[in-house]
């Protein structure tokens, strides 16, 4: 099956 | 004090039914600007997203740079539930209040008031960069709400396969493979456009039932816009009555990575 990426992972904290 | 007063209280009604679902406890994020909410779900693989400016409502005083409120969204949809569709909504909290109150009011006739008790949720902010999307698909609520529900039926994964003239949706499941096809369509009535832009085509899967949960702000605007871009997550972004001005429900997902 396909995964997924965590979305914090695309996304940099400030 | 923050204090702001919408007309069209179910405005704030179809928001918390969107993101119900996906979030359990939610900030709202109170300053001079508007109200901003950022919330993932609890598989950390989406992303809500909520603006709304101070356009959007008829009165809005918030005394302090931010104020932080933490809010248990199936407390606030039950309170939501006192709201009629007419209704007007107030919130009001105190600088150190530990509650929201929420006054409904239709005329002068019927005033229902609730105060919530706040709570202190832990949550990290991310950085969303401003992003130019590769493919951009603008289309009716309706048509994505019946496309995410009538494609569930049929397995788990859906791809959105858009090129220049139009956007292929699709699913390969246990019982077989289906496809429906959405030409660019820009010159239709408003209600039926379907606005496909691509300065390079993108084919990406994401789990419909997240897409399904994002469906359920519909009843916010007429139109979806969804933004792709290869290996990076999805934007399915209502504008609040169709007016970008007014501030917008914005949801992220990430893509599923092909083995």
């Amino acid at each position: 099956k396909p995964g997924q990426k965590k979305i914090e992972s695309y996304f940099a904290l400030p | 004090m923050f204090e702001a007063v919408l007309s069209n209280g179910s405005t704030l009604k179809k928001i918390f039914e969107g993101i119900k679902d996906l979030c359990t406890d939610v900030n709202f994020d109170v300053s001079s600007e508007g109200i901003k909410l950022q919330a993932m779900d609890s598989s950390h693989v989406s992303l809500v997203s909520l603006e709304l400016h101070t356009d959007v409502f008829e009165q809005f005083r918030c005394d302090r740079d931010s104020m932080t409120l933490g809010l248990n969204m199936k407390s606030v949809t039950q309170i939501f539930k006192i709201c009629g569709n007419d209704d007007s909504v107030t919130m009001r909290a105190e600088d150190e209040g530990e509650t929201l109150e929420f006054t409904f009011e239709k005329g002068e006739d019927r005033v229902s008031t609730f105060e919530l008790k706040l709570m202190d949720i832990d949550s990290e902010h991310l950085g969303i960069p401003d992003t130019e999307y590769q493919c951009n698909v603008k289309l009716p609520c309706s048509e994505y709400q019946r496309i995410c529900r009538d494609m569930a039926g049929f397995g788990d994964n859906m791809t959105i396969d858009c090129q220049k003239g139009g956007v292929t949706f699709s699913v390969d499941g246990e019982v077989g493979k289906g496809k429906i096809f959405l030409k660019h369509q820009p010159n239709v009535e408003e209600k039926h456009k379907v606005i496909v832009t691509v300065k390079e085509g993108v084919e990406l899967d994401f789990a419909l039932r997240y897409l399904n949960n994002f469906a359920k702000a519909a009843p916010l605007s007429d139109h979806v816009q969804l933004g792709l871009n290869s290996d990076t997550p999805l934007s399915v972004r209502f504008d609040i009555e169709d007016k970008a001005t007014l501030g917008s429900l914005k949801f992220f997902l990430a893509p599923k990575i092909k083995e």
